[in-house]
């Protein structure tokens, strides 16, 4: 018998597959969607505690209505996860007690950390070595605009996703209440998986045009029937993984820092021999194939691009943005950086801390600028509630 | 291929131990308790029980000068699959990689001839 038909077992067996398959909370109590219990609204917001003295009415009506709240949704992979592994993990000289301290809720939420990423990045960097740099996010930026937005995000970035997992499954655990919830601003970032892969050949294992298109067409078709009237959904393209090898191919990776033994096109070519890299199209030495690979992925951005210019919906505008990494990286040069130092030390893979920051900063201003609406206004209310409530309860 | 994330995983945990004796100059063994008490509580007892097993080999094969890649291709979780070439991350064996998993196997079989 399979041991997860064992009593006792069984329900252990659940919460895995809840969280790691389903890519639901593996604690959710009260079964709406949010991990942690809370007797009061499932969006989490303090101010529904009492009403205002003068005119009687419930706080969040005084001080929300019409400032136009929403909640910010992440709909991705790794990238929007903010998959990081600690590099002192692979560092002899680094290797103590303390980095790893955190190893089981760093194993437990698959190597993410949403707390800190680019869409739902929401406490102080308080993890000490194993992970350093600023923390900035869209939703905080959001709550500065409106603090009705306060605890209103849901970052749902599964590593691995691309556009096929995203409608089968990722996009099917997005929650949110059309009558009582407020609109969300709703942000699909599939950076790279769908023409990354660990096959040897490759390109043939890559999402074809007409496949993603309609996977995307659906998922859209989805969160049309899922979210509150006047939402709104950015679509981010595909990266231009091609600058990962260019940055970083002859440089010294975390396992071979004691002997300077090591480089990443080392690290690259031993997980392609492998077979387990997790996009042999880019993270090769192979120039032909890092071009085609950048080949599919614009393909796979014109895609995108025709279906936010043709598509409407009933209950979010749509709009397409370039995944930003490039101007990131320019303008971290700008200022004396160097691309390295934004790339993840010990995969060479993801953006690390730094740019998932710095990221947040330029899709915000890019937001700002082309689509302001998107965004809401600034709630004339935000002192009032800072001064009644505080910090509405924190996280 | 070739063993996949069981070789690396290997690979890389053999290649931390060998950088620990010679960051703390001891042995391969005291090494690798090292690395589990280095490990939060409730993973120390399986690190230290997969130690017991392992330690052996690995303080021999390093003891050897073996390369992290050698060792894990001896204790079998790294393989060359029919039509693959051996991979490795550390830098290769002076005398080439095939030449030192061809040495090797003679101590795999006498290796599985005691039931290891």
């Amino acid at each position: 018998t399979d041991i997860c038909d064992i009593p006792g077992i069984k329900e252990i067996c659940n919460i895995f597959d809840r969280a790691f398959s389903s890519h639901l909370p593996a604690d959710d109590l009260d079964k709406d969607g949010f991990s942690t219990m809370k007797l009061l609204d499932n969006d989490c917001l303090t101010l529904s505690q009492g009403l205002d003295s003068e005119t009687g009415l419930p706080y969040e009506e005084v001080l929300c209505n019409g400032t136009e709240p929403r909640g910010l949704i992440l709909l991705g992979d790794s990238i929007g996860a903010h998959f990081h592994l600690p590099p002192q993990w692979f560092e002899a000289k680094s290797l103590n007690p303390s980095v790893f301290k955190d190893l089981l809720f760093i194993l437990e939420n698959e190597i993410d950390w949403p707390e800190l990423s680019t869409a739902t990045g929401h406490v102080n960097n308080t993890f000490g070595e194993v992970i350093k740099g600023p923390v900035d996010s869209i939703y905080m930026r959001l709550r500065e605009r409106n603090r009705c937005n306060h605890r209103d995000y849901q970052n749902i970035g599964v590593n691995g996703g691309r556009s096929g997992s995203m409608n089968s499954t990722i996009v099917r655990s997005l929650v949110r209440n059309r009558m009582s919830d407020y609109p969300a601003l709703v942000n699909i970032e599939l950076v790279g998986n769908d023409v990354c892969n660990g096959h040897p050949d490759t390109l043939a294992h890559m999402t074809k045009p007409k496949e993603f298109r309609n996977n995307m067409l659906d998922t859209l078709q989805y969160l049309d029937e899922v979210l509150p009237e006047g939402s709104h959904v950015w679509v981010s393209g595909l990266a231009n993984g091609s600058l990962l090898y260019a940055n970083v191919h002859d440089r010294i990776h975390p396992l071979g820092s004691l002997r300077n033994d090591i480089t990443y096109t080392d690290f690259y070519n031993y997980m392609n021999c492998l077979e387990i890299s997790p996009c042999s199209g880019w993270l090769t030495d192979n120039s032909t194939l890092r071009y085609l690979t950048t080949k599919r992925a614009f393909e796979l951005n014109d895609v995108l691009r025709n279906i936010t210019a043709n598509s409407r919906y009933k209950n979010f505008d749509l709009y397409y943005q370039d995944v930003p990494i490039d101007e990131v990286i320019a303008e971290w040069e700008a200022q004396g950086g160097q691309g390295w130092q934004l790339i993840e030390p010990v995969d060479g893979f993801h953006i690390n801390q730094l740019a998932n920051a710095l990221g947040a900063a330029h899709i915000w201003e890019m937001l700002e600028k082309d689509h302001p609406n998107v965004l809401g206004k600034v709630n004339p209310n935000n002192d009032r509630i800072k001064q009644l409530f505080g910090d509405q309860g924190g996280y | 291929a070739n063993g996949g994330t069981n070789c690396i995983v290997c690979t890389v945990l053999v290649g931390l131990v060998e950088q620990l004796a010679q960051v703390y100059n001891e042995g391969a063994v005291e090494a690798l308790e090292r690395f589990c008490s280095f490990l939060p509580e409730q993973l120390q007892a399986p690190c230290r029980a997969g130690a017991e097993i392992f330690a052996p080999y690995i303080a021999e094969a390093i003891y050897n000068k073996e390369t992290p890649d050698v060792v894990c291709h001896a204790i079998g979780f790294c393989k060359v699959d029919p039509g693959h070439k051996a991979c490795h991350i550390f830098p290769v064996p002076k005398e080439g990689m095939d030449a030192a998993l061809r040495r090797i196997q003679e101590v795999k079989k006498m290796r599985q001839g005691r039931e290891f």
